[in-house]
């Protein structure tokens, strides 16, 4: 465990409780998009297939836990709670999110470290997660108004990878053959696609505005 | 428990 790796388990943690937080608290989930969740139940699950399977320490399979248990119940929250479903445009949240799951399980099928079962369905969750946040973004760009929570939590959920750069890098350097190009790769793809979000996320920071995407 | 190595991150 190094800072940066930290640092991103965090941040990673903190965006899904303001998300909970919003949901929980205000019982509005406007502005948040059900794909991606549905989309990071799918990563979670198939990225912890082996939690009973593999121990790593208690933090990791805690953290697991925790991050299997929000996303599931942010997506109960949405679909099945009556005043925060209200709150859900639907209207709005139209990105097929399903048909992006088909090029992540036929590249994970081609690219991958090992082909076993777990090794694959684990290279199927890097690569879904790097394109999860799709539907949130374009829902970012027809919802008008977004209220701070929403963009901190992309905002969290974005840094987070890139924390996890950071650690990759570290970890390059100082562990001899720590090489995961395919780790790396989606990590960075899923960073980038943040990119436009961090810039008027900034912008609207610096000018004390209200956060928005141009259409 | 087996632990597949470079799946020590979240």
């Amino acid at each position: 465990m190094n800072i940066f790796r930290l640092a991103g388990d965090m941040t990673h943690l903190a965006s899904v409780l303001v998300l909970l937080l919003k949901i929980h608290t205000i019982k509005s989930c406007a502005g948040v998009s059900l794909k991606t969740q549905e989309l990071y139940v799918i990563v979670f699950a198939t990225r912890y297939l082996d939690i009973f399977t593999s121990f790593v320490s208690i933090y990791n399979s805690l953290m697991k836990l925790i991050f299997l248990g929000s996303s599931f119940s942010i997506v109960w929250y949405m679909r099945y709670h009556k005043a925060v479903h209200r709150t859900y445009d639907r209207e709005q949240d139209t990105f097929r999110h399903w048909f992006l799951m088909l090029p992540c399980i036929l590249l994970a099928l081609l690219i991958h470290e090992k082909f076993t079962f777990f090794e694959v369905m684990w290279t199927f969750s890097l690569y879904l997660e790097a394109v999860a946040i799709l539907p949130q973004l374009v829902l970012l760009q027809r919802t008008r108004n977004i209220d701070n929570l929403t963009g901190q939590y992309i905002f969290l959920l974005g840094g987070y990878r890139g924390f996890y750069i950071l650690n990759w890098i570290y970890r390059y350097f100082t562990e001899p053959h720590y090489v995961h190009w395919i780790t790396w790769i989606s990590g960075l793809v899923q960073t980038l696609l943040y990119a436009d979000f961090f810039y008027y996320y900034f912008l609207s920071w610096k000018n004390n505005k209200k956060l928005q995407l141009p259409a | 428990l087996v632990t597949e190595p470079g799946h020590d991150e979240l």
